[in-house]
């Protein structure tokens, strides 16, 4: 159990390293354990640090920032060990166009292993999708479906 | 193993019966607020076997049923039913299709079925426990909670690397 | 004390169901004081009806009318005892195009009384602005004044 | 009594001298992530007295002074003035414009001037009490926390009707 966990470990540091420059745009962040050095009950910190800057506290991050590293743990997760599906409400809410960009280009890869459902608001995730659907509440209170047309949504 | 089909009718928002068909890849669900979308997010969690109605948003049982507006009655029954590609065999069942139904009545009475055929609550939570779509995993992150792991104690992030091993 | 008490929770509870009715275009809301009578030691807790709709649960409405009846709350406190300047750091952000709408009116109607200092994405935001200023994170790592073209922003 | 003037200098990302002239109404400031935007909000806090490096977001006095970048050394100084139109009268002051600068040094030191004058952090605190825009406020509404209010338990809730007396 000890080895596979140490494996896992290696393979879950790696991969955040790798995501977290790619949706950076480079930067570097590390998985770091803490406490005991005993895999068993050690903890898992998270350090990143943004491009041309310094290593900061978490806290220090904007609210951009710190989703996007959010998402680098999430993919990294889902790099070492996929899901079927994984749904997602919202979560590039509070990213700006250049980081919702580099976000929806790393999710089209892990869309080859796993299968997305995503609600957003945004347009350049609605032309990445195979399906799309879109919703309204009705007059008399009941969710119904709605054709979309792209150019209006946004 | 993908989600191929979500049926809702009487859960929550959705008086109307909705259907949704989904391909492998990238689906996405938008629309105004208070539309249903994180509606459709708790009916996928409830139908495989979310016990918590904390997890949904509620309170008490009742708050998942369609309770009525000024032009429509409340419904009696909330059911969904999730119909699931099993080609490569993800879910260790003997099947190609797998079809899930759960249904809720306002009496408290619940309903559970596998194919067609009636089974109980565990059987659902079972099935889908080597796939990453229990209780603990990655599968669903929450309308504001993308930030969530960032504030979590390092000894509770561990729990994420557990699962991925 | 007292009756001062009693006076601001009349004025704050009428303000609530009026600047409610105003954001979601109808339904009803309340402010109902819990625990015991007495107003120094009450709680206040939030009633929300949305509109067609029955009573609910806050924790049942959508992320976007949560936000719009916090916001609502906020404003009630504002009709009731107005404060020189308030800053709101992406307050709209859950809001769709026609909740911010109605939000936007009626914090113009605040902001006759009251300085606001609003961060925001949204271009019917910055619409309404008297002074508006962009940012930027420079190349060396520091933060600087960017001019900005209303038809590209958002 | 409005903020008329910001100005910042080796606060958080503000390696350059920042002003930004304000008017009575509505003004708005963007800008993509992590350009500075709530650093703004933050450096107004701290000017009027906040203590709380937490409310900042920080952990140390030092997060709060330029830290450095590939590009520029890290400053020793993070100063952040507010210029106040008062004519009238809603600062407790006999003057039609009133000058709050706050000053913190790498080495831990700090100072404080009303229009030029060496002042007590206590002072600017004061100056502020009756305005709204003290600790306990509803003032600033930071960013991801609009809903807070929603959660807070009654009695917390019940702060608010307190300062609106
Ligand atoms: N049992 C129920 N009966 C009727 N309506 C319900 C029930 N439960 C929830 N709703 C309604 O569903 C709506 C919330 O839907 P949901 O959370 O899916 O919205 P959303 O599309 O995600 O919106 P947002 O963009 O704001 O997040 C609320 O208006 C709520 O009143
Ligand atoms: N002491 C410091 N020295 C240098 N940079 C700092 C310092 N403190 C914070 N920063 C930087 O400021 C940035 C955060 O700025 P801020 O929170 O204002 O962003 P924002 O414009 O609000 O973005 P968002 O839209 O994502 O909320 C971070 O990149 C952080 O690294
Ligand atoms: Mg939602
Ligand atoms: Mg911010």
């Amino acid at each position: 159990v000890l080895n596979r966990l140490e494996d896992t470990y290696a393979k879950l540091r790696a991969n955040f390293q790798e995501v977290f420059k790619r949706l950076f745009g480079g930067g570097q962040a590390d998985l770091v354990l803490t406490g005991t050095k005993d895999l068993l009950t050690a903890g898992v910190d998270i350090w990143a640090q943004l491009p041309g800057k310094k290593m900061q506290p978490l806290s220090l991050l904007s609210g951009g920032e710190r989703a996007l590293t959010a998402i680098a743990f999430l993919f990294a997760l889902l790099r070492s060990k996929s899901t079927y599906l994984c749904v997602l409400d919202e979560i590039d809410a509070a990213l700006d166009e250049a980081n919702a960009a580099r976000f929806l280009n790393y999710l089209e890869e892990l869309a080859q292993d796993t299968q997305f459902i995503m609600i957003t608001h945004r347009k350049q995730a609605m032309l990445r999708a195979r399906s799309l659907y879109g919703l309204a509440m009705g007059a008399s209170g009941a969710s119904r479906l709605v054709s979309i047309r792209l150019e209006e949504a946004v | 193993m993908y989600l191929e089909r979500l049926t809702i009718q009487g859960f929550k928002s959705f008086a109307e019966r909705l259907e949704l068909v989904f391909e492998p890849g990238i689906s996405a669900i938008v629309g105004p607020n208070g539309s249903g979308k994180s509606n459709i997010v708790d009916a996928i969690r409830w139908a495989l076997g979310e016990q918590s109605l904390h997890a949904l948003r509620g309170e008490r049982l009742e708050d998942i049923i369609f309770s009525g507006s000024d032009h429509r009655r409340a419904h009696g029954l909330a059911e969904v039913t999730l119909t699931f590609a099993n080609a490569d065999g993800g879910l260790p069942v003997p099947y190609s299709e797998v079809v899930i139904t759960r249904r809720a009545y306002r009496s408290g009475s619940s309903e559970f079925l596998l194919n067609g055929v009636p089974c109980r609550l565990r059987d659902i939570q079972e099935l889908f426990w080597d796939t990453g779509l229990g209780r603990e995993g990655y599968s669903f992150i929450g309308q504001g909670r993308v930030e969530e792991v960032l504030n979590l104690k390092p000894e509770e992030r561990r729990v994420f690397l557990e699962q991925a091993a």
